[in-house]
């Protein structure tokens, strides 16, 4: 190329635990990807068709020349994760969400995706709904543009993630369906906008405050499946379910989700009971159940933070209202 | 003006290696997962 390519690099997320996708197009004409849909990002990117590795020959590739609408950006990424690395560039284009269109949309292409996690992922590709400060530099995130250009009243999205269906989850923009939650929102400001991160006031079992004491910080995010924390008050709750670590994982008694109580999230002086029938997930695959909870390693982290993935967002509709900066959660249906 | 997009439940990568009885190896080899590796690199 007869660029001179600018470099920026973006850390990834835990792909790992990835578990709800939907369907965008890119371009003119459309080509069709899976994204996962993913509050802890901001950065759109799929595969491209001049990307050869293994993770990429199996799924679906962007093919820029087969689109009147693309554009080169002429700038590098690489987008780094846990366990590899995906390297590309970026470009911008027609996106297409639904009926939403977001026209000159910047978002990465991969040439190369170093990972074995991609190999057995089933979706192409991620859309970050994260605020900008995440993204790229340079780029105009997506809740931006449709914003910009029209496509929505509000900047404003919010996902009701179902519970054991494959199908009936939903992420919707520009407003929220009050048929997917019961009672009224409860609305909680944001730390910071950056991730959608939140004050927590306390994590409790029966009574007994077992995680967050003086309270700490929780970031919302449907690109994480757990409950995140920090490993030492991970390892109570591990204690306090009887969780056995076999294989590499926390294998919980099925039986003993009948048992077990609710563990209480406090926020914004307001308790959000999880149930144990969410945070012990049974595999159906194996009939074993698994603890819904991991341990971020204590000498990796000062502070005391939670990530309240799928598990927490399963039972709590949640709003993410970029406007006023703030997340509203109630009793999902 | 409210645009529905449908979500599908996937098998997670998870889910997926475990099935094929892979997990345990692929946890060993990669030991750290994305956000103990972001808490590293900053």
């Amino acid at each position: 190329s007869s660029y001179v390519r600018k470099f920026a690099s973006h850390p990834l997320r835990n792909y790992l635990d990835l578990a709800y996708m939907g369907n965008i197009s890119i371009g003119t004409p459309p080509q069709q990807f899976s994204v996962v849909f993913d509050t802890g990002s901001s950065d759109l990117w799929v595969p491209s068709i001049y990307c050869k590795s293994k993770a990429c020959v199996t799924h679906r590739s962007f093919n820029p020349s087969h689109s009147s609408t693309f554009h080169d950006w002429g700038k590098s990424i690489t987008l780094e994760y846990g366990s590899g690395e995906m390297s590309g560039f970026l470009g911008h284009d027609t996106v297409r969400i639904g009926q939403l269109t977001s026209t000159d949309q910047a978002f990465g292409l991969s040439k190369e995706e170093i990972s074995r996690t991609f190999e057995h992922a089933i979706f192409d590709g991620i859309l970050g709904l994260a605020y900008p400060s995440l993204a790229i530099k340079g780029t105009t995130i997506i809740i931006d543009n449709l914003k910009k250009q029209d496509q929505i009243s509000e900047p404003v999205f919010a996902f009701y993630l179902s519970t054991n269906k494959e199908e009936g989850s939903v992420v919707m923009f520009g407003g929220v369906d009050k048929k997917y939650y019961k009672g009224d929102l409860k609305w909680v400001p944001l730390s910071k906008p950056h991730y959608w991160q939140i004050a927590l006031d306390r994590i409790t079992w029966r009574g007994e405050v077992i995680g967050c004491p003086r309270g700490c910080q929780a970031i919302m995010d449907t690109g994480t499946s757990l409950l995140i924390g920090p490993s030492k008050a991970v390892a109570k709750i591990h204690s306090l379910i009887n969780a056995a670590y076999v294989k590499e994982e926390y294998v919980v008694p099925c039986n003993a989700r009948k048992a077990l109580p609710d563990i209480v999230f406090t926020i914004n002086n307001v308790n959000y009971p999880v149930p144990p029938r969410a945070y012990v997930q049974e595999d159906a695959s194996n009939n074993l159940c698994y603890s819904g909870f991991d341990g971020i390693m204590d000498t990796l982290s000062e502070s005391d933070s939670w990530i309240l993935g799928d598990v927490f967002l399963r039972v709590y509709f949640t709003v993410f209202d970029q406007g006023q900066n703030r997340i509203g959660l109630a009793p999902a249906v | 003006c409210l645009v529905m997009i449908p979500l599908t439940k996937v098998k997670s990568v998870r889910e997926s290696l475990r099935e094929k009885g892979l997990l345990k190896n692929f946890l060993k080899e990669h030991p750290y997962n994305m956000i103990q590796f972001r808490l590293m690199k900053n």
